[in-house]
């Protein structure tokens, strides 16, 4: 993309089409490409410079001030993970409790999907895979009442970090997200300072509705974190950006697949290397 | 929107009658942002802009004594025509039992997919039969094996310790056996770049040989739906696109992306987590939603 000698207009123009086609968006691109636009003003500056110029703007944009991922913070760590429909929760909680377990703490699963069919099962299986403590109800039973059970059990199993799976939800259902602040009052109300992470999970694969997802989701709960999942596809998740950008949010995780050692810890650089080759 | 932005580019026209060429780029620019922003694909914006351009640049718009009118009445049927103008139907003829087959990537909503088009056939007087194809996701069989509970619809007794290639082969036979008169088969959700899984999805096509191969793609896909899109099609020739989750809000520029690359009709659309939450696919429907 660089190779040629090409004019300064032809370069933004192949920037603007990297960074839009990794998802950054419009917005955030055009926001970008404007202030390296400025300091291409003041310096005569190659192609290669301004790319890694617009590299470092992003890397310090995902460099979000917030407190770090600390499950050894409180006894038991509660862990609520949301988001929408199909994106990996439940799958990113298996890899969660695996590599806590591989940590030595002591996890339970707390199955508050209760809506969806064999969610339950799906998550058995997971807590199985990873040796960790399962609270369950009923299918279609009330999942505060699931994390109301946890939350009793953790506290007297000596639990180290519980992790609630929720339903997939849209954030444009009101009911739906108010379910979601409810089974949120529950645990705060049995246990102070629960839930001590609210991770919202986002596909790799979405486009700038990713951007609406956390605003709506992070409104609604307060999130403290993203688990970016499916980066084992051709989608390179740079909605992420725009959302460091106006939520703060960093991302904890990343899923690279469906295996539960998949899930890495993120790496700003490897993520900026895929965008830009 | 789209609309609002383009009747003040426009407003700016009317006091001097006819477009120039200032007025028609700002009007461009504005079409490329709001479909960049409903998640259309880059190239196929390009493209889209291109074509748009090459007719608003003729008498129909230059000359015309509502440009502003002209040109979004050219953007719209543009995006129509490119959406595919008529209603796409599922043919089913020619086989006993018939029988579909769903693919796409990981959570797009394939198994969910799969008890609505078996209650969509039922109301149309057919008999259906849910066949369990996923072998790999934990709990994937319980999960149809559930829907199919809730809807009264029969489904394959599969096990993970199969082959899905022999399953829909048994599965057939079964369905013919029981007098079903279309297969609706759920397959595993796979990263078209998965040679192994792309691979799997050829031999069942080529064991089953089937009426329908339905690609399920999430309406809130970004650019990357280009990529999945073109290599599944490449790969395996769909017939038809179903788009799920569009009860959210997401424009859904990823239905022209598909339907630009793949030349492919949309059939259906998820509207809801619900059994009942299947709809025939509207192209004037979508090209409002898509243009904000
Ligand atoms: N390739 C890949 N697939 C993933 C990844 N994470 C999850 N998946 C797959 O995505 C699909 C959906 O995952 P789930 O964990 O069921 O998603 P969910 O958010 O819990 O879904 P709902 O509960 O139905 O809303 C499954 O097929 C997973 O195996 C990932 O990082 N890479
Ligand atoms: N709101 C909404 N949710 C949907 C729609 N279609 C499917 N879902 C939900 O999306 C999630 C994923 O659906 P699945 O049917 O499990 O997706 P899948 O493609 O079979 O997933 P894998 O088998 O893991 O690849 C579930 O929570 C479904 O209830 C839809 O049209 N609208
Ligand atoms: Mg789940
Ligand atoms: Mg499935």
């Amino acid at each position: 993309v660089f190779s040629r000698s090409g004019s300064r207009g032809d370069w933004l123009e192949d920037l603007e089409e990297v960074l839009v086609t990794a998802d950054l968006g419009v917005k955030t691109s055009y926001d970008l490409l404007g202030e390296i636009k400025k300091e291409l003003d003041t310096k005569p500056l190659g192609p290669l410079e301004l790319k890694n110029a617009l590299r470092q703007k992003i890397g310090s944009m995902l460099a979000v001030q917030a407190p770090a991922f600390a499950p050894a913070s409180a006894k038991p760590f509660v862990i609520m993970v949301v988001g929408v429909n199909g994106v990996g929760k439940t799958t990113s909680i298996g890899k969660l409790a695996a590599r806590l377990r591989g940590n030595g703490c002591k996890v339970m699963l707390a199955a508050a999907d209760t809506f969806r069919a064999a969610a339950i099962e799906q998550l058995q299986i997971w807590a199985d895979r990873a040796g960790s403590d399962f609270v369950k109800h009923k299918p279609d039973s009330d999942p505060s009442a699931v994390v109301y059970d946890a939350l009793q059990a953790a506290k007297a199993r000596n639990t180290d970090v519980v992790i609630v799976d929720t339903a997939g939800r849209l954030h444009t259902k009101a009911n739906l997200m108010e379910e979601l602040k409810k089974v949120k009052r529950i645990m705060s109300r049995e246990l102070e300072g629960a839930p001590h992470e609210v991770l919202l999970v986002l596909d790799a694969t979405t486009g700038q509705n990713a951007i609406t997802q956390a605003r709506t989701f992070h409104e609604a709960l307060g999130v403290t974190g993203i688990i970016l999942t499916k980066l084992d596809g051709t989608a390179k998740g740079g909605v992420i950006v725009g959302i460091a950008n106006e939520l703060q949010l960093p991302v904890r995780f990343i899923g690279i697949g469906e295996a539960p050692e998949d899930l890495r810890e993120f790496d700003v650089t490897l993520f900026l290397e895929a965008i830009f080759g | 929107n789209l609309t609002d932005k383009l009747s003040l580019v426009f407003k700016k026209v009317r006091g001097h009658g006819k477009l120039n060429e200032k007025n028609l780029q700002e009007a461009l620019r504005d079409v490329r942002m709001a479909l960049l922003e409903a998640d259309v694909n880059y190239k196929v914006v390009k493209e889209f802009t291109g074509a748009v351009k090459a007719r608003a640049t003729g008498s129909e718009v230059m000359e015309s004594l509502t440009p502003g009118q002209q040109f979004v009445k050219i953007v719209h049927e543009e995006l129509i025509q490119t959406m595919g103008s008529k209603q796409a139907e599922l043919d089913l003829k020619g086989q006993n039992p018939a029988s579909l087959v769903l693919i796409g990537l990981q959570g797009s909503g394939k198994t969910t997919t799969a008890a609505k088009l078996a209650v969509w056939l039922r109301n149309t007087k057919r008999n259906p039969y849910l066949v369990p194809a996923d072998v790999y996701r934990p709990a994937a069989i319980e999960q149809l094996t559930r829907l199919g509970e809730q809807i009264q619809v029969p489904v394959h007794p599969s096990r993970v310790d199969q082959d899905p290639v022999d399953i829909c082969r048994e599965a057939r036979e079964e369905a013919r056996a029981q007098g079903r008169d279309t297969l609706i088969i759920d397959t595993a959700g796979r990263l078209h770049i998965d040679e192994e899984l792309m691979d799997e999805l050829r031999r069942i096509r080529e064991a089953i040989q089937p009426s329908e191969i339905l690609m399920i793609a999430d309406a809130m896909t970004g650019q990357d739906a280009v990529n999945v899109a073109s290599r599944f099609n490449e790969l395996l020739d769909i017939d038809g696109v179903i788009l799920t989750k569009l009860d959210g809000d997401a424009r859904g520029g990823a239905a022209l992306s598909i339907r630009a690359v793949t030349g492919k009709p949309i059939k259906f659309v998820g509207v809801g987590e619900k059994t009942n939450a299947l709809e025939p696919f509207h192209p004037d429907r979508m090209a409002n939603r898509i243009l904000g």
